[in-house]
């Protein structure tokens, strides 16, 4: 799975997500990245694209919630992205990652497997890439 | 407001299922890949275009799962989705299931701004794609040996009645 959350000069969030599903799938199993609010959601203050075992992505609409509980709960951006994606999903089973952008600017990369492709870029244009936890 | 592009190439990376050459690569790819989105963004492109610049650019690397480079069904097929969302006005396109595709996302993005709808699936979303003139391909060209090998390792296990062995062929990650 891949994915890229994007703020511009207007302010403007967006997210998208795309995939190949898992090895081995059978009956037309689909995953969270096209279902808008688990694996991929943007409002005004958040953008999401998650990466992982997608039914518990889906169960726990796991991008829609880390939103919410920034638009609703007043939860700094990181700490949403933290429990649901390092706690809530996990607890219930399951594993993965996330991006998560806010509208000022601040991402969190949160994830709980061995490693997570991923990176990011700033107005300056130097991009930093990373895959393992220790990177 | 300065702009920001933030992207990930999947959670199923395990340091011993890859080779200093797979390594360097998904590198250059991950940093190719937002240079082309930064680029949108510096142009004074919209947010979207920046997410669907960088998408493509891991839809064409082999070595994500997404596109080409994509993980097989049971029956050997690559089957792709894609989702696209636009956070100031709660737009949204996505599409599930389809084989000829070459970018799933910018038919997502299509769904989203030449359709009524928000998701399409399959054959119907193929038609659709067909109609907008997006590029499709042969099934084979999002073919990719190690893949295939990942599949030809998951049915083994499956047939046995084995655990899957690691992260590359577990049940959940592609």
């Amino acid at each position: 799975t891949v994915g890229a959350v994007a703020l511009d000069a207007q302010g403007r969030l967006a997210a998208g997500t795309s995939t190949g599903g898992m090895t081995n799938k059978r009956y037309g199993r689909v995953g969270d990245s096209p279902i808008i609010g688990s694996g991929t959601y943007a409002d005004a203050r958040c953008a999401v694209s998650g990466t992982g075992w997608g039914e518990y992505y889906i169960r726990a609409v796991a991008a829609h919630d880390i939103c919410a509980r920034v638009a609703y709960g007043k939860q700094d951006l990181r700490e949403a992205a933290e429990s649901v994606i390092n706690r809530e999903i996990p607890a219930a089973g399951g594993n993965g990652g996330a991006i998560v952008l806010g509208a000022d600017g601040r991402f969190a990369l949160p994830f709980n497997t061995e490693g997570m492709y991923r990176g990011w870029i700033d107005a300056k244009g130097e991009p930093q890439v990373a895959l393992f936890k220790d990177d | 407001v300065r702009p920001v592009l933030v992207i990930h190439g999947g959670a199923g990376v395990i340091r011993a299922g890859m080779d200093r050459a797979e390594e360097d690569a998904a590198r250059a790819a991950l940093a190719q890949a937002l240079r082309a989105g930064q680029a949108e963004l510096a142009a004074g492109k919209p947010a979207l275009d920046a997410v669907v610049a960088a998408i493509t650019v891991l839809e064409d690397a082999p070595m994500f799962n997404a596109g080409r480079g994509a993980v097989f069904t049971h029956d050997g097929k690559n089957e792709l989705d894609a989702a696209l969302m636009d956070g100031s006005g709660r737009r949204a396109g996505a599409i599930a299931g389809v084989h000829r595709v070459k970018n799933p996302i910018v038919l997502a993005r299509a769904v989203m701004d030449k359709s009524r709808h928000v998701m399409m699936v399959g054959d119907g979303a193929e038609a659709f794609a067909r109609e907008q003139g997006l590029p499709l391909v042969d099934p084979s060209y999002f073919r990719t040996e190690k893949r295939w090998q990942q599949l030809q390792k998951a049915l083994k296990e499956e047939a046995a009645g084995q655990a899957h062995a690691d992260v590359e062929t577990a049940k959940h990650f592609g």
